[in-house]
């Protein structure tokens, strides 16, 4: 695993950061970011899918009422691919007449989804190695976040009621706040200032929120449930496989 | 002293300055002056949990005024948070397709 990383780095692999506006729709959003980076990733193509599809085609049938990922994966699976954003664009609401994927071309599809280990060096590891992941965190200390790593303790940020979805996209260090060693009146002395290790996230609360609508929390102690629901899509070039026999 | 008599410099927003900040930057308005001092109440309190979230927090991070500033947390999770419950959890991992490439 290496020290830092960063998708946003890469040329072209990040799409540009979403809106989900009125429509509790962050888990078809984390899940349709999470394909466009592993399509980017694995084809060298620049695709945007449709969430609006994520959405209509959802099999609860109101995709603006909530979902979890994995219920965008199904649907990308039970309809072999999905559209364009620019052919079925997002509305914020479900459409009226419900699922419209038969109408439009697919231009991308996956071959299966996982859910990882919820070990934090081992999503570290797959995200390095195969790209950026979808998380399900527990949103409470986002409502005031500007900007800054947010290190949460399981009082202040409860890791098993996790009730928002997002895209994993990198991890770093940086350097903790400046703070004053208690000591005598004569002889405070300043803290020595630690690394502190960090993910970085992709929200979808548009660009204007957080630090450029992506946001960092602490790596290591399981902050705000990150390790609960660590699930992404599997997209891999075509190989040839050499049939296999049972010797008779 | 003549100190005092000073001018002190543009003295600090009070809290209805802010929240008309807050108005125009994310363009809200409300119905009725009882909602209004209502959004105001929890505005106030929500800048007041920001800062001790900001002295709490063992990170760097910096929490203050945002676009949800205005809601209750009930309303900012039942808004922007799935509240279906997880009770659908796949436990087995879905293979999709052929494992023969090039199959339409």
């Amino acid at each position: 695993v290496p020290s830092t990383c960063d998708w946003r780095k890469a040329t072209n692999i990040i799409s540009s950061i979403k809106n989900q506006k009125n429509c509790r729709c962050c888990w078809a959003i984390a899940a349709a970011d999470n394909i466009e980076a592993l399509w980017r990733i694995k084809h060298r193509q620049f695709v945007e899918v449709s969430v609006q599809e994520l959405l209509d085609c959802d099999r609860c049938g109101n995709g603006c009422k909530g979902g979890f990922v994995w219920d965008a994966y199904i649907t990308v699976l039970n309809n072999s691919g999905l559209a364009s954003k620019k052919d079925y664009p997002f509305q914020g609401h479900p459409n009226p007449n419900g699922c419209l994927a038969k109408k439009y071309k697919k231009v991308a599809w996956i071959q299966d989804f996982i859910m990882l280990s919820s070990n934090e060096q081992v999503i570290a590891g797959y995200l390095a190695t195969h790209g950026p992941v979808t998380v399900t965190i527990n949103m409470k200390l986002l409502q005031g976040y500007q900007k800054g790593v947010i290190k949460a303790t399981h009082t202040s940020c409860d890791p098993q009621h996790v009730d928002h979805s997002v895209l994993l996209v990198g991890f770093g260090k940086g350097k903790e706040k400046e703070g004053i060693r208690s000591g005598t009146l004569f002889s405070q002395s300043r803290k020595p200032r630690r690394s502190v290790p960090y993910w970085i996230l992709k929200n979808s609360w548009g660009a204007e929120w957080g630090e450029k609508g992506y946001f960092r929390l602490y790596r290591g102690n399981n902050s705000c449930g990150i390790t609960k629901y660590p699930v992404t899509a599997r997209v891999d070039r075509p190989v040839k496989r050499q049939p296999v026999s049972c010797p008779p | 002293g003549s100190l005092l008599t000073k001018d002190a410099g543009p003295r600090p927003l009070e809290l209805i300055d802010v929240f008309k900040l807050f108005q125009i930057k994310y363009n809200r308005s409300y119905s009725t002056p009882a909602e209004y001092a209502r959004r105001l109440a929890i505005f106030a309190h929500n800048l007041a949990q920001a800062q001790r979230l900001q002295e709490e927090d063992l990170g760097t991070a910096e929490f203050g005024e945002t676009p949800f500033s205005d809601l209750t947390e009930e309303e900012f999770g039942q808004l922007y948070g799935h509240q279906r419950a997880p009770e659908r959890i796949p436990n087995v991992v879905k293979k999709a397709g052929s494992e023969k490439w090039g199959e339409s």
